[in-house]
């Protein structure tokens, strides 16, 4: 069973059965094997190294979906409303990790930038994206307290940055230059706060997967507006928060479940909704 | 009486209906790469369809016709035993390429048997 879908008792023993001769019994298992295949979407069978990482947030929303699983179990608080519709009007959910050898990492005075690349090829042609959402984890700045009302009155300074995100469309002209971007989706956030944030994404991605379009990245553009104005230490504490980068992340073990992730939804156009199917077994 | 009562309980036992079938993923070796469930109940549908079929075994005009003909020329074999409700399940699982997918699969768990 090391290398298809049946398991090698199965094999051994309808090839022992001697109802057909050895070559129509390996041709009938074979047929049988790309079946089971496409069944679960497959090309071949999938060995999983030891290294794979299964995003908790995939876990959360298996747990949400699943009919066998705690039915009180309730959508994962940072799941943007975007992504919660979306879930109810699909049938595959995927995420992806960005390929770090392409990550181009920027960090000037009181910006940074982040270049991602997500290699979408694995989605198949028929399966319709209907949503995608980013979703990037920042962590509590300590020493951050919780803006008061006059902070919170104050413009954008004091407890808050923002963190834009941009479609790359294309290619700057010299080397030096900034890439064509177009914004996607941006958020004030605070400070004080360890929580994954999820932007909308959609558009650029259903029309990378459609074809209608070229998959050149995303940028995350993280601004610190009071950054000048701190001391070094701070800022740089301040600019190390927002996990886009295994370079800013300081614990190398909690990277892998801390790394930006892409979540698609999408229809195969066959059967139910994961989330219908919940709904309709309660 | 006390016969009768055992007869109509093995009949019963013998006619079509849902069986318990745990399927433990671990088993056809595929728990390297389906994270979660590690297993689920599918069931399986077994037993007779008996000349006269009775209510419950959801059967269809064809079947009652088919079963009527078999009670007078067993050639014709009896009507089948099968599912005749289905319900999906969730799979979580790591594809070929490693990526996470949570994906819904119909007609994995027999919710109905019927005489077909």
């Amino acid at each position: 069973g090391a290398t298809g879908l049946i398991p090698e008792v199965g094999r051994r023993k309808y090839s022992e059965s001697g109802k057909q001769t050895p070559e129509q019994s390996e041709s009938f298992l074979n047929e049988f094997e790309l079946r089971l295949l496409n069944m679960f979407g497959l090309r071949r069978r999938p060995t999983p190294s030891k290294q794979a990482v299964v995003p908790q947030y995939m876990v959360d929303l298996y747990r949400m979906h699943s009919a066998n699983g705690d039915h009180s179990t309730k959508r994962p608080k940072s799941m943007g409303k975007h992504a919660d519709r979306a879930a109810s009007k699909a049938n595959t959910i995927r995420s992806f990790h960005h390929e770090e050898s392409m990550e181009a990492l920027a960090s000037l005075k009181g910006k940074t930038t982040q270049q991602f690349y997500f290699n979408l090829t694995s989605i198949p042609d028929e399966e319709l994206i209907t949503s995608a959402e980013l979703r990037i984890y920042r962590d509590q700045v300590m020493g951050a307290a919780a803006p008061n009302n006059s902070s919170r009155n104050s413009s954008t300074a004091g407890g808050f940055h923002r963190i834009n995100i941009y479609e790359i469309f294309g290619v700057p002209a010299t080397h030096s230059g900034e890439p064509l971007a177009r914004l996607l989706d941006t958020r004030l956030v605070q400070d004080s706060l360890s929580r994954w944030e999820s932007f909308d994404v959609s558009p650029a991605v259903s029309q990378w997967t459609s074809g209608k379009g070229h998959n050149h990245g995303f940028m995350v553009e993280v601004l610190h507006p009071e950054e000048g104005e701190m001391d070094g230490e701070h800022a740089q504490r301040r600019s190390r928060h927002v996990r886009v980068s295994r370079s800013l992340h300081q614990d190398q073990d909690s990277w892998p479940q801390a790394r930006p992730l892409l979540v698609t939804y999408g229809h195969d156009g066959r059967g139910d909704s994961v989330l219908h199917t919940r709904e309709k077994r309660q | 009486a006390a016969l009768r009562k055992q007869r109509r309980k093995q009949q019963h036992k013998a006619s079509c209906k849902r069986h318990a079938l745990y399927v433990d993923f671990s088993d056809v070796g595929w728990n390297e790469w389906i994270v979660a469930p590690p297993g689920y109940h599918a069931f399986y549908c077994h037993g007779e369809c008996p000349f006269p079929l009775a209510d419950h075994l959801n059967s269809t005009n064809h079947a009652i016709v088919q079963t009527l003909v078999n009670s007078v020329n067993s050639n014709i074999p009896r009507a089948c035993c099968v599912p005749t409700d289905l319900s999906p399940i969730s799979l979580l699982y790591l594809d070929e390429y490693e990526k996470v997918i949570l994906k819904n699969y119909q007609d994995m768990v027999v919710e109905g048997c019927g005489c077909r």
